[in-house]
């Protein structure tokens, strides 16, 4: 069974998608076979993969929806281990679909049983909601890993999330617990960066990550690309940042 | 009547609130009487303009599902003229508890009307998805301003977000236009900023301000103290940007 992980965090912008493609990719890299899910209608995931528009046509929609063979849904990358189950804005479909269905939140989950495909991880990157789509992630995941945006509003909204991981696993997916939060868009020069990292260590303790994700421009010119920012330039201080962070994931996560 | 502008895009962490804040502010210091509504469950507008948890309780959730009078719900800022609906976690209740309602997009709209409170220009900051808050907002509104973050994946979204504005207006809400977009953490020393602004005036033309939001840390330190970035740092690139925006949008709106 793989070991799922869902990225969420319902406030906007703080590196959800930028950490599900990257830290996937660094992982493969070290021949993990990684899925990728893009659960966001917006399909950014997509996008920085460089899925195009047709690929995404059967891919996180029509696994929550229709009953294609999951294995059929996934899209190569660059990656040899790296595959993506694509998402468009049908997707946005899917959440008013499936509210007034039995067992709604659990539907990712039972899609993925008995072995639907070979893999080692799932990532999944999260709309910025609380909504089905994250619910669905949260219920078919064994950890969640919260990215934050080392900016002011970054800690508003966690103690929300946190509630509704805790609720999540009283109710629906008791195996659910909170992976780790990964400290994104760190700026030496910005002392709220600070601020914020030591708040979150003061609050989260060792549930922090050690590693800190800088603010890196060749990050965003990457997703331009629609490449991962470990094959468009191995050597940025980004690259480097989530190479880290894959092997402190595996070490968390106890693998050899 | 109000002048009603929802600020919406749901894509996350794009300028949205920093934008109503600011906005809002600087509207108000020009002696207009505006009233900002936080329309996000994460409450970070209401944060923004230091309005407490308790002064949150009779807020946004109250407007669309009781019957307290609107004008009650009105909290002080800083600013004489400047008037603060808060937002706390309640209000991610209303969005179930309308799902059943009959008129469940109009609630925001009816609850408006018949001069409910004295104001020339109300704001409306929305969460980052296209759900029934933003939905309400826009039915209430009469135009919708987008902020667009400077950033690769910032246009991704924008033609859902268009066509979701244009179905508004067929369907629910005929006076309803775009205001237009606003250029945010514009950032000189990055070449991806000027990609995306250039995208965006090729593609939507004149209905991009002139006005460019640049980043600037005063803006995010200015929230950190629940203050405008007008007040707490008048003289910052963030504060003299704003306030531009103020004057371009009164001159668009008709304004003498
Ligand atoms: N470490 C970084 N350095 C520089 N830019 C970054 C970094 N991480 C993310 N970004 C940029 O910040 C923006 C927001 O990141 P991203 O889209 O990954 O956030 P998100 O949480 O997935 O957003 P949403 O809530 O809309 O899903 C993007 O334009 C991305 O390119
Ligand atoms: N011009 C700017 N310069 C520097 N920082 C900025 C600027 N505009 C916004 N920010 C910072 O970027 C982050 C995202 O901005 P903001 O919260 O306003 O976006 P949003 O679209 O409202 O997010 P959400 O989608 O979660 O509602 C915040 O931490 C804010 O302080
Ligand atoms: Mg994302
Ligand atoms: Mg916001």
């Amino acid at each position: 069974v793989p070991d799922i992980i869902a990225i969420a965090n319902q406030k906007g912008g703080v590196g959800k998608t930028t950490t599900a493609i990257n830290l996937a990719a660094a992982l493969a890299q070290r021949g993990r076979r990684v899925v990728l899910i893009d659960a966001d209608p917006q399909g950014n995931a997509s996008t920085g993969l460089g899925i195009g528009h047709a690929a995404r046509k059967n891919g996180t929609y029509s696994l929550l929806t229709a009953e294609a063979a999951p294995a059929s849904l996934l899209r190569d990358t660059e990656i040899e281990t790296l595959k993506v189950i694509g998402a468009d804005n049908d997707l946005a479909g899917a959440e008013i679909e499936l509210v007034g269905e039995d067992r709604r939140e659990y539907r990712l989950a039972e899609r993925m049983q008995n072995g639907s495909f070979p893999a080692d991880l799932v990532l999944i990157d999260c709309p910025p909601s609380l909504g089905l789509l994250t619910l669905n992630a949260l219920v078919a995941a064994s950890i969640v890993l919260v990215p934050l945006q080392c900016e002011f509003f970054a800690l508003e909204g966690v103690s929300q999330l946190t509630r509704t991981i805790d609720s999540v696993k009283r109710s629906l997916n008791p195996r659910l617990t909170l992976g780790g939060l990964v400290l994104t868009m760190y700026d030496r020069r910005n002392n709220l960066s600070e601020l914020v990292a030591d708040d979150a260590r003061a609050f989260f303790g060792t549930a922090v990550f050690d590693t800190l994700i800088p603010r890196n421009i060749r990050i965003s010119e990457a997703q331009s690309h629609g490449r991962p920012v470990g094959l468009y330039d191995p050597r940025s201080s980004g690259a480097l940042a989530y190479d880290t962070l894959a092997t402190e994931l595996l070490s968390r996560r106890g693998y050899p």
